[in-house]
């Protein structure tokens, strides 16, 4: 453990429970992408599966254990509890788009031809994209509740911080997750552009983001 | 070498 995915652990909960939070308070899902969030329950279901199998520690099993409760419980808000306030009409990146390459590459490259591991595969690969049909509907509204793009903020710093740790990693144990580090690459560039919408529209003051 | 497939990272 090092500071930087310590950091970025807690960045990756603080954006989960923002998100929580602003669908209980407001009571309304509106500008959520229920589809983002499914997959996010999928990759930490078939991420987490080493529960059964593996005991890393305590921290490991404690925080594996709430993102599947938080993950289970976002999806609950959004489908059952608030589902007359979501907006299915502007969710509708289409799944199959991630789903099937996804699975495809997972099964192509994977470090140990066993069910566990490709599904590990398949959530790092997943995780990667998940996050495509929320910022998809942010385009196609051309806007974003700033609690929402706060969401997506902590989101991107959690991936920031991870590239940091496995540089620091790579320098002090010589560890190197080849599969872990190319799809986090690719996730975190998703997020760039986010990034510069963020600090020039939402930090400068202005209760939404809207899209030039 | 890739240790056993263990992940310990979240």
């Amino acid at each position: 453990m090092n500071i930087f995915r310590l950091a970025g652990d807690v960045c990756h909960l603080v954006a989960i429970i923002i998100l929580l939070l602003k669908i209980w308070r407001s009571r309304s899902c509106a500008g959520i992408s229920g589809k983002s969030q499914v997959l996010f329950a999928i990759v930490f279901t078939t991420r987490y599966l080493d529960l059964f199998t593996v005991f890393i520690s305590p921290y490991n099993t404690i925080m594996k254990v709430v993102f599947l409760a938080l993950s289970y419980a976002t999806v609950y808000l959004i489908y059952m509890r608030f589902r007359n306030t979501f907006n299915s009409e502007n969710d509708s990146f289409r799944l199959e788009f991630l789903l099937v390459p996804v699975i495809g590459l997972s099964f192509l490259e994977n470090y140990a031809f066993t069910p566990l591991e490709i599904l590990w595969t398949f959530s790092i690969f997943l995780e990667s994209v998940a996050i495509m049909p929320q910022l998809f509907m942010i385009t196609k509204t051309g806007e974003a509740e700033s609690i929402t793009t706060h969401y997506l903020f902590f989101l991107g710093l959690y991936r920031a911080l991870y590239i940091a740790n496995w540089v620091w990693r790579y320098h002090t144990e010589g560890f190197f997750d080849q599969i872990a580090v190319v799809s986090g690459v690719v996730q975190t560039i998703f997020y760039i552009d986010f990034f510069y919408l963020y600090v020039t529209k939402v930090l400068r003051g202005r209760g939404k983001m809207t899209l030039p | 070498e890739y240790q056993d497939e263990l992940h310990d990272e979240l």
